[in-house]
Parts: structure tokens; sequence; C-alpha cells
């Protein structure tokens, strides 16, 4: 899906 | 990436160290939650299943990997290297408490209605109340090694410097996370008690933290 951010955090 | 972050990062890793290093050099896991360790183990599992999906940095690999060893490392400690020292009897919490609406939640309230992204949600929120077997445990016996604690405050700090983190990038990047943010926020609350013992029975004390 292309409005999900991308989760880049942990 | 910003400080606040990085250094959430490192205090997590800490945490998990110290966790196991008290494990590994007592040879012994007394005092520990073996179910919320299992619970963190699977956090990390169904949050990091993304390592298959997406690169996003080396860094980001490299931690989610480290994380994920030294998880499975800890419950590998606690329930089968060091079984014998476990109390087990005193990590009586009851899991299907807390994964029973953890798991209807993540099922209602996500992002997109995928198995990566249920899954995501499922370890956001599972994380936010994993440490409850501990701080249950903590309770019932009233008391907590003084190195149990030092593990807790490295967490807890971790929790609270990701919350600086997010009101840091809202204001440089408009960067807002709902479901990350308010499990973050709740998860940090649990821990505002323990800060309070911590600071007025193990900093100024000596030795074990009892319960007032």
């Amino acid at each position: 899906d292309e409005d999900l951010q991308t989760k880049d955090e942990l | 990436m910003n400080i606040f972050r990085l250094a959430g990062d490192v205090c997590h890793l800490v945490a998990i160290i110290i966790l196991l290093l008290k494990i590994w050099r007592s040879r012994s896991c007394a005092g520990i939650s073996g179910k919320s360790q299992v619970l963190f183990a699977i956090v990390f599992t169904t949050r990091y299943l993304d390592l298959f999906t997406v690169f996003i940095s080396p860094y980001n690999t490299i931690m989610k990997v480290v994380f994920l060893a030294l998880s499975y490392a800890t419950v590998y400690l606690i329930y089968m290297r060091f079984r014998n020292t476990f109390n087990s009897e005193n990590d009586s919490f009851r899991l299907e408490f807390l994964l029973v609406p953890v798991i209807g939640l993540s099922f209602l309230e996500n992002y997109a209605f995928t198995p990566l992204e249920i899954l995501w949600t499922f370890s956001i929120f599972l994380e936010s109340v994993a440490i409850m077997p501990q701080l249950f445990m903590i309770t019932k016996t009233g008391e907590a090694e003084s190195i149990t604690t030092h593990y807790l405050f490295f967490l807890g700090l971790y929790r609270a410097l990701y919350i600086a983190n997010w009101v840091w990038r809202y204001h440089t990047e408009g960067f807002f996370d709902q479901i990350a943010v308010v499990s973050g926020v709740v998860q940090t609350i649990f821990y505002i008690d323990f800060f309070y013992l911590y600071v007025t029975k193990v900093l100024r004390g000596r030795g074990k933290m009892t319960l007032p």
C-alpha cells in the first residue's frame, strides 16, 4: 500500500 | 535518525545485554519473568518480518537481527540452559489476559488489513504490555535484585527517549505514527511507578529493591 509510511523505527 | 532515537535504541540494547549478562554470569534466571521474555521475542519476530520485504538501512537491518538474536538467546537461557533456576511459580501472570485483547485490537485498529500490517500492529500493542508479567512478578515477590531494576530502568528510558524522538520528528518532519505513539505513551506510563521506586530505593540504597 503506497499510503503506508516506511517503518524505519525499531 | 536523531539523537533521541539513537539514544533510545542504545538504551534498549543496553537493557537486553544487562539481562543476558546477569543470567549468564550468575548462572541463574531467578527473579526474571520468562513470560515477559517470550513476549518480547514474539514482539521482535512479528515486527521484523519486513526484514524479508523492504531494505531500510544497514543500521536498521543489523539492529533488527541483533534484537532478534539476543531475545531468543535470553529465552533459551531461561527455559533451557538455566531452567532449574527459573521461579515458574512466581511467573504466574495469565498471558491470555494480554494476548486476547492485543490480538483483537490489532485486527480492529491497523493501517491496512494485510497480514504484515496486522502482525506489525500486534507487535506494537504487545510490546506496550509485554513487561507486565515481570512487573507482576516483582509485585508478587515484593522484591527485585538491583541488576533486574537496572534492566527495567534502561527499558523504561528507551521508551521515554522514543517519545522525545516522536516529539522531535513531529516538529521537524511532520511525522506522526498514531498507533506507535499511543501505544508507546501507554507503555511508558507502566514504568513511571517503577522509576519512582528505582530512584528512591535503588539509587539511594544498596542491593535489592523491596516494595513498601
